[in-house]
């Protein structure tokens, strides 16, 4: 289940009788370094580390589980603790908001949101209130377009809190209601503030923190200020089609006390994935 | 004092957890610790002055050194170059290169040079409306072709309108990609060889964990820069990320953006840099 160079340790002290604590602490030290190299908050690194050295140390392995089996399915278990329950996203009616830092990826996946529900069969419909971006209202209306789906924007209106009112309405008809908002971080009091007028208007079913796979320590900082501000009830990772490892997630999952929804892995409407632990898990360590 | 191993283990350990709680790379980290290490064993030490502050003042030393890499003065480079200066932007999804452009094309244009913005990015839906948005705001020049064209003959028609009327400076826009994308790489030395940039700048965000040092160190290779420039870095982020490309690539950083509006955009300061992210 675990990455290859985490094999290649394992490998190592297959033939260990009884592991002891030398041995122990070389393979968690390589746990360690492989958790900070994709991302993983510090802090927390420290602290799994230390449970699962006690644990291998401690825990006498099942009858017929060879000792490095024993530890494989200790960190296994461990990273399942905080990431293994993928977001139960049920196929209804709902209104869906999004947030999330500059660049993130919110708008491109608002789209892919909207493509998977399509799929579904069920009919979207989008709302663009990002009010600031250039262009950010002509972004999301082609992609709409494109797809199909249904759009609401206002292109000269700055006024996120009044697109709302007005386009709330015109899309009642509509299953899923997905609003798309600016990009934003926990230091910009004013537009935290818009988030908040947002969510009072909205009142939304979801609240998806889209966090970008190579986002380093400020991953658990923003999830936390985020959900202090509106409560977030899921996380989607987007660009896992590069090299990053999106770490950052675990700590997004405790701060938010919530779980992975989906993964964006690639530009296209069709790149969306409901969040699979097991895979997630094996590329972290890889 | 002769300064022995294990008197500074415990100070390098912290300082390692603080370099990557800054997001400094641990591939980065670990080298720069070790560096200090081997170079503090054996050294001496005043009676009165702990291990802790030789240490920590080893590490800024390290990290100073690290980041004044090859220090380039933008202002001068400019100033010097025979014009038109022709700049490239690149780098992955989302970073910032074509706001950071607005932003230099702003600082140029302050600067009394006439500058010319080329919408290299014909992919991405809203890549044209958005910086001919920025390009209308700051009464600049941009050259466009419709969405789906070639970037390349995008940037190469910018050059020739640049060199007809004498433009100082060309900024050219392209499409964030992955570095592992091996057909958008590929297009991406496609555009520098149709058209030759007098000045490469790789855009990437202060926000970014250890997967800056696989981005900068790939772009590097395949389109090699001259400079980057790194962004958001007013999202209370310590700026580590500043440290990892600068020690994988060797490259200066030149600027730092501090936010979303066009004066957002500061001389980058080692000195600076280290000092917020040790403390
Ligand atoms: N390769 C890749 N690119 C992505 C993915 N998701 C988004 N992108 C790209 O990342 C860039 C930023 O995406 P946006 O959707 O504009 O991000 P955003 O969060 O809406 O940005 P702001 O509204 O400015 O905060 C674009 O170039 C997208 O095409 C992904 O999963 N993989
Ligand atoms: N807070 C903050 N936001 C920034 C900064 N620089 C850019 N942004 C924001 O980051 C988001 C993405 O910026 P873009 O300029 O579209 O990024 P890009 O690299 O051109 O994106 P693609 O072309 O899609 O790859 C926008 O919302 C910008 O306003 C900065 O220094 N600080
Ligand atoms: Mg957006
Ligand atoms: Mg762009």
């Amino acid at each position: 289940k675990l990455g290859g160079s985490l094999q290649n340790v394992l490998k190592r002290i297959a033939g260990a009788g009884r592991i002891d604590e030398r041995t122990v602490s070389e393979l968690v030290k390589d746990i360690q370094r492989a958790l900070l190299q994709a991302d993983v908050n510090v802090k927390l690194v420290m602290k799994l580390s230390k449970r699962i050295k006690e644990r291998s140390l401690k825990e006498k392995p099942p009858a017929g589980i060879n000792p490095r089996e024993h530890v494989v399915h200790i960190v296994y278990q461990e990273l399942i603790d905080i990431i293994g329950r993928s977001s139960d996203i049920k196929l209804g009616k709902q209104t869906i908001m999004m947030v999330g830092l500059q660049g993130g990826g919110k708008t491109t996946t608002t789209v892919k949101l909207a493509r998977y529900f399509q799929r579904k069969g069920l009919k979207p419909a989008v709302i663009c209130v990002d009010t600031f971006r250039p262009g950010a209202y002509e972004q999301l209306k082609t992609l709409c377009e494109r797809i199909h789906v249904a759009f609401y924007g206002e292109a000269g209106n700055s006024n996120a809190v009044e697109i709302l009112k007005h386009g709330l309405p015109q899309i009642e008809k509509y299953d899923v209601k997905i609003i798309d908002t600016a990009g934003r971080h926990a230091l910009e009091s004013e537009l935290i503030q818009e988030m908040e007028d947002i969510y009072e208007i909205v009142k939304p079913d979801h609240k998806f923190l889209v966090l970008d796979a190579a986002m380093g320590q400020q991953a658990s900082e923003q999830a936390k200020a985020f959900n202090n501000s509106i409560g977030i009830t899921g996380i989607i990772i987007s660009k896992l089609d590069g090299t990053a490892k999106g770490g950052g997630a675990l700590s997004a999952v405790s701060e938010t006390d919530s779980s992975i929804a989906f993964i964006g892995a690639g530009e296209t409407p069709e790149d969306l994935e409901k969040f699979e632990p097991d895979r997630f898990i094996s590329r972290l360590l890889g | 004092l002769i300064i022995d191993e294990k008197s500074i283990e415990k100070p390098l350990w912290d300082l390692e957890i603080a370099l990557l709680e800054s997001d400094v790379a641990i591939d980065v980290a670990d080298e720069i610790i070790a560096t200090i290490k081997t170079n503090l064993i054996g050294s001496k030490r005043k009676i009165q002055q702990k291990s802790k502050s030789v240490v920590e003042q080893a590490l800024e030393d390290a990290l100073l050194k690290v980041v004044s890499v090859n220090q380039l003065n933008f202002d001068e480079i400019i100033s010097k170059a025979k014009k038109p200066v022709h700049i490239v932007f690149i780098g992955v999804n989302g970073t910032g290169k074509t706001t950071t452009i607005a932003k230099i094309a702003n600082r140029l244009k302050k600067q009394n040079y006439s500058v010319v913005i080329a919408a290299g990015d014909t992919f991405r839906a809203g890549a044209i409306d958005q910086i001919e948005l920025h390009a209308n705001k700051l009464g600049l020049k941009l050259i466009k072709h419709q969405e789906g064209a070639d970037p390349a003959a995008v940037v190469f028609d910018s050059i020739e309108y640049a060199k007809a009327r004498h433009i100082d400076v060309v900024l050219s826009d392209t499409a964030g990609r992955m570095h592992t994308n091996i057909n958008l790489m590929d297009q991406l030395k496609k555009i520098c060889r149709v058209a030759p940039p007098d000045f490469v700048i790789f855009v990437d965000e202060a926000v970014a964990g250890n997967d800056a040092v696989e981005r900068a160190a790939l772009f590097n290779t395949t389109v090699p820069f001259d400079g980057c420039i790194l962004s958001k870095t007013d999202a209370d982020s310590k700026g580590g990320a500043a440290i990892s490309i600068a020690h994988t690539t060797g490259k200066p950083i030149l600027f730092l953006g501090v936010g979303q509006e066009y004066d957002d955009l500061i001389t980058f300061d080692p000195h600076w840099l280290v000092e917020r992210l040790l403390n």
